[in-house]
């Protein structure tokens, strides 16, 4: 009614003023206008959003894979300054928050993200700030680790997005239906992926990690030398190659763990860019994985070659290990990243690199 | 975020004197919830 009133009426006579009143009536008129135009393009963008999620949801259903398609949105995105973006939130979220506030703003993200806050270790009061409670530990117990010897966990919480048996040479991960990215380049050409020279030096090796405990010998001999293509056809025929991609969510418990008894050799820190990672994104934006900041830690358990990628996002920019704290992520750069080769660590040569139980936390993504 | 998991598995593994072989399988389907710890695949000897 305010904004009605405003309108002027046809009939109003002229007078002396009238110039003074007409024009205090525009600008008056033009603030709520520009108000109210903003606040319905964006319930526009959202009914949209809600109508696509709704359709995929739907087609999901109906068990029809939704195939990857790059739009306008996913080029646009390519353009923001998502670095910066990404490390303003970081600043942001670290802001210390009041004691007496603590409580609501984690209840009020835990009800806008579905996060569980009775698992939460501490009291809500004790994190002084939404980074601090992001990479929150929770209660001992919450997460039983599955005691089969013959199994692999769960590294962290979320969702599964895909996962399979790698094939041939140019072994291929399918980032989504219609579109796939080679291990090599997620990894990294210097990937310890094993080829038959390899597979006796791994057979001695995976019988010896039984025999850890006994023998102190040396566990690995490794050539880091020469880049290193995986061929299935030429290494021995029982074993196979695996992969699966785990989406977190913003909810999720964002602490990584071990996924089985391994030995963690080599380091590697691709910078690259800071792409969101959500669902619509892996379905619109080509090479998301390789392109965008990541670690991956390689090493070896009792079955052979194992490697864990941790990829970061606009928003949880940051990728932490606990087995290397001095790691730092999400750095302020300038170049493009994408060509930049990754910053190795080789763990071994100081002796047997980072050996780590099924279980055991290894490191956490965080805000910025 | 996203964690990527590549791993090498048994996929036929004819075992000493028992002839019996072991196969890695996953135990989960895509757009499964899965928690820190819950098996994501198992080989057992068949």
């Amino acid at each position: 009614t305010s904004f009605a009133k405003k309108l002027p009426t046809p009939q109003s006579t002229p007078s002396i003023n009238a110039g003074n009143g007409s024009s205090q009536g525009d600008s008056s008129y033009l603030l709520p206008g520009a108000t109210v135009a903003t606040i319905l393009m964006l319930g526009a963008l959202h009914a949209r959003r809600m109508y696509d999620d709704k359709k995929t949801e739907e087609m999901r259903e109906k068990g029809i894979e939704v195939e990857f398609q790059p739009d306008v949105k996913a080029s646009f995105l390519r353009l923001l300054p998502l670095r910066s973006i990404s490390r303003c939130w970081g600043q942001l979220t670290s802001l210390e928050i009041p004691v007496w506030l603590r409580p609501h703003v984690y209840r009020a993200w835990a009800r806008a993200f579905h996060s569980n806050l009775e698992e939460a270790a501490l009291p809500l009061d004790k994190y002084t700030s939404l980074k601090e409670f992001f990479v929150r530990a929770l209660k001992e117990g919450s997460r039983p680790i599955d005691a089969d010897p013959q199994c692999l966990i769960s590294p962290v919480d979320g969702t599964i997005l895909r996962f399979g048996e790698l094939k041939g040479a140019g072994a291929m991960i399918e980032q989504v239906k219609g579109f796939s990215y080679p291990v090599f380049s997620l990894l990294g050409a210097r990937s310890l992926l094993p080829t038959t020279a390899d597979s006796d030096v791994q057979e001695e090796h995976s019988e010896s990690i039984e025999s850890t405990e006994k023998s102190k010998k040396s566990w690995w001999r490794v050539s880091l030398a020469s880049p290193k293509v995986w061929d299935p056809t030429l290494s021995c025929p029982k074993r196979g190659l695996f992969y699966c991609v785990i989406y977190l969510k913003p909810g999720d418990y964002h602490r990584i763990h071990s996924p089985a008894d391994w030995n963690i050799l080599v380091r590697r820190h691709f910078s690259g860019n800071l792409y969101p990672v959500n669902e619509r994104a892996t379905r619109t934006f080509r090479n998301l994985y390789i392109e965008n900041e990541r670690v991956v830690l390689e090493g070896v358990w009792q079955e052979g070659f194992m490697a864990l990628a941790a990829v970061g996002a606009t928003n949880i920019g940051s990728i932490k290990l606990f087995i290397e704290p001095e790691l730092q992520t999400n750095k302020p750069t300038k170049k493009s990243l994408h060509s930049e080769p990754p910053e190795e660590r080789v763990y071994h040569s100081e002796g047997v690199g980072r050996v780590l139980k099924k279980g055991d936390e290894l490191g956490a993504f965080n805000m910025g | 975020s996203t964690v990527v998991l590549v791993f090498e598995a048994p996929i036929s593994k004819l075992l000493h004197k028992g002839g019996s072989s072991e196969e890695f399988n996953f135990s989960v389907k895509c757009g499964d919830k899965i928690r820190v710890g819950e098996a994501l695949g198992r080989w057992h000897s068949s």
